[in-house]
């Protein structure tokens, strides 16, 4: 564990609290894309399956948990509690668009062939494309509530922290994991355009960001 | 992974 680490792993429970908060105190999940969040709660279950075969760490079995928790209650919300406020028609990305290929390669390019390997692999691949039905909404309605970019800000700031822990771990220890690494990568350059805007528009402006 | 990476990152 070093210091990006840890802010890596603060700065996403951070954005998966400000989302969960967002949706539970205004009651609504408007500009909220329903299915990039099911795709993290399915990014987390076949991730922290290992949570049955292995114990790491309290730390590690504690988060593991909560982000499985915190990501179906989301899910819940969105989908059953305030269905009502659910904007179905702006989220329409196709999501089979990054499950067939991202399954695919899950299969070809992974560490060893066996089902919990395969799904870890999947789950880093997904986590790297998860946001876009998100993306692709703040695109189609051209606006974002603040908080939602606020959300997206912590959310994207995780993985390039995660970026420096990976260098720095390279560095201290020789490790290299060449999947999260290259996939870490993607991610975080999706939402490079986003901070830009986050950063022109929201923090130096007030209220929505919207797009030109 | 098993062997291949350590499983201590979320």
């Amino acid at each position: 564990m070093n210091i990006f680490r840890l802010a890596g792993d603060v700065s996403h429970l951070v954005a998966i609290i400000i989302l969960f908060l967002k949706i539970w105190k205004s009651k609504s999940c408007a500009g909220i894309s329903g299915k990039s969040q099911v795709l993290f709660a399915l990014v987390f279950t076949s991730r922290y399956l290992d949570l049955f075969t292995v114990f790491i760490s309290a730390y590690n079995t504690i988060m593991k948990l909560v982000f499985l928790v915190l990501s179906y209650a989301t899910v819940y919300l969105i989908y059953m509690r305030f269905r009502g406020s659910y904007d179905s028609e702006n989220d329409s990305f196709r999501v089979e668009f990054l499950l067939v290929p991202v399954t695919g390669l899950a299969f070809l390019e992974n560490y060893a062939f066996t089902p919990l390997e395969i799904l870890w692999t999947f789950s880093i691949f997904l986590e790297a494309v998860a946001i876009m039905p998100q993306l692709f909404m703040i695109t189609k309605t051209g606006e974002a509530e603040s908080i939602t970019t606020h959300y997206l800000f912590f959310l994207g700031l995780y993985r390039a922290l995660y970026l420096a822990n990976w260098v720095w771990r390279y560095h201290t220890e020789g490790f290299f994991d060449q999947i999260a690494v290259v996939s870490g990568v993607v991610q975080t350059i999706f939402y490079c355009d986003f901070f830009y805007l986050y950063v022109t528009r929201v923090l130096r402006g007030s209220g929505k960001m919207s797009l030109p | 992974g098993t062997d291949s990476k350590l499983k201590d990152e979320l």
